[in-house]
């Protein structure tokens, strides 16, 4: 039997708006531990790492490991008759052929529940090696979107510079090219305005914004994201979630040919 | 000519 209950049910509504752009379908490992999930996009570009731990629920009960496979896009279906102020509860017998999610409003005057198909996915887990990076960028994750998006505009893909002073992402296209320079500032009145960098040496590296602007679909998660860059190897962006987890995704670099 | 990497190209299977 395997049952998880979030009375900030919001959160899981948020987590799964922030994966199901890039990925259709994938497999909720559900351990003692908590709930983890690995994937790659169709194209095998990105890979999304989630964890959310079982301590952070507020009820959490896994007699046994169990792997839901689920179609992600009808997930986000049945999320989406939850309302933001629900507690949502996930359930699942072992070995079923079907998940339950129970909403229930604050005032437990509403009770919905929503059962789904399960799917048998076969899917391939990825080892990631760990990883001393060269610079890790700590910045307010709306900052993040609004520099994607900005710079989408101008070109398919951004280079992100970062030397100890500050981070730099560029675009260029038909147009013209476009900057965004951020200066280190950890002096700043709210933590979460903060952007910090930990350099052990500048790196300079590109990457696809589409996928950059996917992740940032995680942006209502957290205050703060964490950019982990080392050349030639793919690019980190953590998103932590309180008390609960984190959601990464990580992104191959383009490379020359 | 610039291309995009696979991540399946830098992390092995587990």
């Amino acid at each position: 039997m395997f049952e998880a209950r979030l009375v900030q049910g919001a959160l899981l509504k948020k987590v799964l708006e922030s994966i199901k752009d890039l990925l259709n379908e994938a497999t909720w490992e559900c351990a003692a531990t908590g709930i983890s999930l690995q994937a790659m996009d169709s194209s095998h570009v990105s890979l999304v790492a989630l964890n959310l731990r079982s301590d952070g629920f507020d009820k959490y009960r896994c007699d046994r490991n169990v792997s839901l496979g689920m179609n992600l896009t009808n997930m986000a279906k049945i999320m989406k008759c939850a309302s933001n102020d629900d507690v949502i509860t996930i359930k699942a017998q072992d070995d079923a052929d079907t998940v339950t999610f129970v909403f229930e409003t604050p005032n437990q005057e509403k009770i919905s529940d929503y059962e789904m198909k399960l799917m048998n996915l076969d899917t391939e887990h990825l080892g990631i090696p760990d990883t001393d990076y060269s610079c890790i960028v700590k910045m307010p994750s709306v900052e993040f979107q609004r520099i994607c998006r900005d710079l989408s505009q101008i070109g398919d893909s951004v280079v992100i510079s970062c030397t100890k002073e500050g981070v730099k992402f560029s675009a260029a296209g038909d147009l013209g090219t476009g900057n965004v320079k951020l200066a280190q500032n950890a002096n700043v009145d709210k933590e979460e305005e903060a952007v910090v960098i930990e350099m052990q040496e500048p790196v300079s590296l590109t990457f696809a914004c589409r996928y950059l602007n996917s992740f940032t679909k995680a942006t209502p998660l957290a205050p703060q994201v964490q950019l982990s860059m080392s050349s030639d190897v793919p690019l980190v962006v953590e998103y932590k979630l309180e008390d609960m987890g984190y959601v990464r995704y990580y992104l191959a670099p383009k490379i020359e040919d | 000519m610039v291309g995009q990497g696979k991540i399946s190209e830098f992390f092995i299977r587990a």
